[in-house]
């Protein structure tokens, strides 16, 4: 565990906790895309049932588990409590095109051919992308609240800090994972758009 | 030191 590891880590429970609250303060959905938290929970749910494999720590346990936990309660809050809420004409982002090149390419690509292992690989390559319908749904509506900006922000710099990490890691403990890497440097370059957006209009916007 | 299976981050 490093710095920038913990800040990753801190910044991705932030952000759940974001758009909980957001869901739960204001009764409501709006400007969320349902799909995109679908894809967070296949990516959780893939990635987790190491669960009941492999013991890491204490620490590590307990964050797979609130992960698991905020994001279904996130899909329970809206699709059933706040349903009404759920914004369907402009959460159009077709997820097939995403999760199916996923499951291809993580039967191609791991780094061993195994159940849990290709689950890992598949959760890795489709967190990369799944953010990409609520980006798609904000570009199309033009606006965020920013409330759902914040939640973006901390969720894109969550795998940025990770990617300090793994440049800590590869000169620390000649650790590294090419399909991480990878994937995760293709997740934050998704978000840079955004970033600009966020920094410009945060600083100079209001 | 590079191990397959055993994923340490989140």
């Amino acid at each position: 565990m490093n710095v920038f590891r913990l800040l990753g880590d801190i910044s991705h429970l932030l952000a759940i906790i974001i758009l909980l609250l957001k869901i739960w303060k204001t009764r409501s959905c709006a400007g969320i895309s349902g799909r995109s938290q679908v894809l967070f929970a296949v990516v959780y749910t893939a990635r987790y049932l190491d669960l009941f494999t492999s013991y890491i720590s204490a620490y590590n346990s307990i964050m797979k588990l609130v992960f698991l936990a905020a994001s279904y309660g996130t899909i329970y809050l809206m699709f059933i409590k706040f349903k009404a809420s759920y914004d369907h004409n402009h959460d159009t982002f077709r997820i097939e095109f995403l999760i199916l090149p996923c499951v291809l390419l993580s039967l191609l690509i791991n780094h061993e051919f195994s159940p849990l292992e290709i689950l890992w690989t598949f959760s890795i390559y489709l967190e990369s992308v799944a953010i990409l319908p609520q980006l798609f749904m904000v570009s199309k509506t033009g606006e965020a609240e920013s409330i759902t900006s914040h939640y973006l922000f901390a969720l894109g710099s969550y795998r940025a800090l990770y990617i300090l990490n793994w440049i800590y890691r590869y000169y620390a403990e000649s650790h590294y994972d090419v399909i991480a890497i990878v994937a995760g440097i293709v997740q934050t370059v998704l978000y840079c758009d955004f970033f600009y957006l966020y920094i410009t209009k945060g600083i100079y916007g209001q | 030191n590079f191990t397959l299976t055993s994923h340490d981050e989140l």
